[in-house]
């Protein structure tokens, strides 16, 4: 007699590699941010779920959507004209899908600032670059805390938020001007270090180079060089 | 490109060594205190008739003698490096655990003292209560050890600082959710029981002498000083440890006054037991509960 057993499904351990980004692939690896690290039994490949969602910034770009809105993933798409008058700055505020803000409008605690220069300095004589922002909440478990992190007991990501910024599928170092992030927060104790970070796709980690901190009373000030 | 911002709590070298030496003067201060609370125990014991029978001081005699081993094995651990063969860093874990989670079973067992002779007042008898309190208090213990010895959490247990270099490394736990669990639920737990007793105490010390208009209140500050001693009993100093996120004055302050927390007993020990002339007529809420706790057991 031929037996057949069939393994539990472990999605956090065999994502797929052929990126399926469709509602129901998403809400299911999306699962793994709190499941990767709850105990050590539950064994996740961190690699390929990193890949996953960084490569859903391109999705998103190559795609002909405009929001989208999860519980874990809010984005804005959007078709910028490369001839910009002034920076662009969109709101990130916390459960809510980033959007623009106008010059007269209050500014928003958690914003993203895209300097007019960053377009300008785009390679290509491109009229127009898609955009993609994104906030991905990255939840209490391993995913995206890289091997640094990990080892360090008690640092955390900034309420489990990444922000996510992609323009045109290109990168952008040695920017004029720097791209600002302004993260709101508690006031934080003194003997906690606060540090700007980007994912460093190679490194597979977190890196501050090109990014300064500016510290604040309830809010950080990142200012990076690159994209 | 993903960005996000990241915090790093630290305690640099400096701050490292200023804590440890504190909490060595503390805990040493705390065991000579502690000691000399042990020798007017048994001192008492042949001279005071009541010492006999009350429950109260030997309670506070089993919160001495755990908090005693466990500064003992507080030193031992500091003192001594980390390294050396794996299994005997597993024993100074566990022994050192033990007499934490001893010191956190007792000060739950004061407060549960504290509740019948203040709260519930009658009806308080049990059956050999001292030696049920016993086997609970160095009993329950000894199965959490073993659960967290069989799950294999003991070892070294090292804090790092800014560049990521050891500030400071001892035995302890090397598996955090068995720390988090054993450690900080077990001590959440006995803590909000202690809290809520005192709290209830409080506020039955504070609305007593209005109960007894008329015979002229007592001063407030004796009030405000019982309390004090009993929230040292059940063990108040070791919620500060839940402020110190606030900053490194509160981690300071916290440090302080924990490893203090003998020296506070003994204090208490002399003012409620310490035979003077107004001993048998001591206006102390605690004394006169004692009293009625006696004679309701009689």
């Amino acid at each position: 007699e031929e037996k057949t057993t069939e393994e539990p499904r472990n999605i956090c351990r065999r994502v797929k590699e052929d990126h399926e980004y469709e509602v129901f692939d998403l809400n299911d690896i999306a699962r793994c941010f709190t499941k990767c690290g709850q105990s050590e039994n539950s064994a996740c490949d961190l690699g390929k779920l990193q890949r996953y969602w960084l490569n859903y910034e391109s999705y998103l770009l190559e795609n002909s959507m405009e929001t989208v809105d999860m519980p874990f993933v809010k984005a804005l798409i959007q078709n910028i004209s490369t001839d910009v008058s002034e920076d662009l700055l969109y709101s990130l505020m916390p459960s809510q899908i980033p959007r623009q803000v106008m010059q007269n409008e209050e500014q928003p605690a958690d914003r993203v600032r895209l300097p007019k220069s960053l377009f300008g300095a785009l390679p290509g004589n491109r009229s127009a670059v898609r955009l993609a922002i994104t906030v991905l909440d990255i939840g209490a478990g391993n995913v995206f805390k890289g091997p640094k992190l990990l080892e360090d007991k008690g640092s955390s990501v900034l309420n489990n938020r990444m922000v996510g910024l992609s323009v045109g599928q290109m990168h952008t170092t040695g920017l004029s001007e720097p791209v600002e992030i302004t993260f709101s927060h508690q006031r934080q104790s003194p003997n906690v270090i606060l540090t700007c970070v980007f994912w460093d796709m190679a490194k597979g980690d977190w890196d501050s180079q090109g990014c300064s901190t500016e510290l604040g009373d309830g809010r950080t000030v990142c200012r990076c060089d690159h994209l | 490109t993903f960005f996000a911002l990241l915090l790093r709590p630290i305690l640099d070298l400096a701050t490292a060594q200023t804590l440890t030496r504190i909490s060595q003067a503390g805990s040493a201060v705390s065991m000579i205190f502690l000691a000399f609370t042990m020798v007017l125990y048994v001192a008492f014991r042949f001279s005071l008739q009541r010492f006999k029978a009350e429950d109260a001081p030997k309670i506070h005699m089993a919160l001495s003698i755990s908090l005693f081993l466990l500064n003992l094995t507080f030193l031992i651990n500091v003192g001594s490096s980390s390294q050396g063969p794996p299994a005997s860093c597993w024993v100074r874990a566990a022994i050192f655990h033990y007499f934490l989670l001893c010191v956190f079973t007792w000060m739950g067992l004061e407060a549960f003292h504290l509740y019948l002779l203040v709260i519930r007042v009658f009806n308080t008898y049990f059956g050999h209560y001292f030696l049920k309190l016993s086997l609970l208090g160095w009993g329950l213990p000894v199965l959490v050890v073993i659960g967290a010895g069989s799950s294999n959490s003991y070892g070294v247990y090292s804090i790092r600082n800014q560049e990521n270099r050891t500030s400071l490394e001892l035995c302890w736990f090397q598996k955090e959710p068995a720390l988090y669990v054993t450690v900080h639920g077990y001590f959440l737990v006995t803590f909000l029981f202690g809290a809520v007793v005192l709290a209830l105490v409080a506020w039955k010390i504070f609305t007593l002498p209005s109960v007894t208009a008329g015979k002229g209140q007592g001063p407030t500050w004796k009030s405000v000083l019982t309390v004090l001693g009993l929230s040292s009993l059940v063990g108040m100093t070791w919620g500060l440890a839940v402020l110190t996120p606030l900053g490194l004055s509160t981690v300071y302050i916290f440090t302080l006054l924990n490893s203090l927390q003998g020296l506070f007993i003994f204090c208490w020990f002399i003012i409620l037991y310490f035979p003077t002339q107004s001993t048998t007529a001591s206006s102390s809420g605690t004394a006169r509960m004692d009293q009625a706790h006696f004679v309701s057991q009689e």
